[in-house]
């Protein structure tokens, strides 16, 4: 892979809310999905074979333990290139980065099987789609005064609202504001998340990334964006009165 | 106050 610190961001997103993963991976590419130890979260991960700059594979199961991937990734330079190699003889993945040397780290593999858990296939009335950045930050400024957050959508408006014991917030978003890129509202729906769960999900998005959230009424959210070619896919189980 | 429910409340998942 071209930069290794893209690829970072990806590590750090997933291993915030994941201790493993089991990367499925084929001709066509690398996907991996799993929900969180408390079954609130889901994330699914997939990398097509084109978003590498070479990519050779068969068929296997890579089981792998993503606080040392955390780790290492988190020893990537810029300009590193990323190699990700599997050494079946010492079952280990080899994680190298490549620049004005190479620099090997040997990870142990776990003995994990490819997860059962899919994406299930729902349709949502509205669909926000919203620059990445002007979402972190309004999830941050939620966050001053609670732990959980209300995101809303009615009369062509994308709401977030944090009520504390004492003090409140709320962001608004229109059709037209700049941080919209696209609001498309079939009913008035409103759904209330953990802020801790929502931020680590957005933790590896930066500024020109962009962020589309499917929201139904008391429903789980669910968001889609790429980092670094990879598509991410989130669930969100919401809380409910 | 709310109460944090699990994806599996919606979909027979995992």
């Amino acid at each position: 892979m071209e930069s290794a610190k893209d690829f970072k961001k990806v590590v750090d997103t997933i291993s915030t809310l994941l201790d493993e993963i089991c990367f499925e991976v084929s001709e066509e590419g690398i996907k991996a999905s799993a929900m969180d130890p408390s079954h609130v979260a889901l994330v699914s991960l997939e990398i097509p074979s084109l978003a590498f700059e070479e990519f050779t594979a068969d068929e296997h199961e890579i089981g792998i333990d993503l606080e040392a991937f955390k780790k290492v990734m988190n020893r990537a330079k810029s300009k590193d290139k990323l190699i990700l190699e599997l050494d079946e003889e010492k079952n280990k993945l080899n994680i190298i980065f490549e620049n004005t040397g190479k620099r090997k780290f040997s990870l142990a593999l776990l003995d994990l099987s490819a997860s059962s858990v899919k994406v299930p296939d729902i349709e949502y009335p509205n669909v926000v789609v919203i620059k990445g950045e002007a979402f972190k930050e309004a999830l941050k400024d939620a966050d001053l005064f609670s732990d959980y957050v209300i995101l809303k959508v009615e009369n062509d408006k994308f709401l977030i609202q944090a009520k504390g014991d004492l003090n409140d917030f709320s962001a608004e978003f229109e059709k037209d504001d700049a941080a919209i890129v696209n609001l498309e509202v079939g009913e008035e729906a409103k759904s209330a998340f953990n802020l801790d769960y929502l931020m680590d999900m957005v933790k590896g998005v930066s500024s020109g990334d962009i962020i589309k959230i499917y929201l139904g009424n008391d429903m789980p959210l669910k968001m889609e964006y790429s980092l670094a070619g990879v598509n991410l896919t989130f669930l969100l189980a919401p809380r409910i009165e | 106050k709310s109460k944090q429910v699990k994806l599996s409340d919606f979909f027979k998942i995992g």
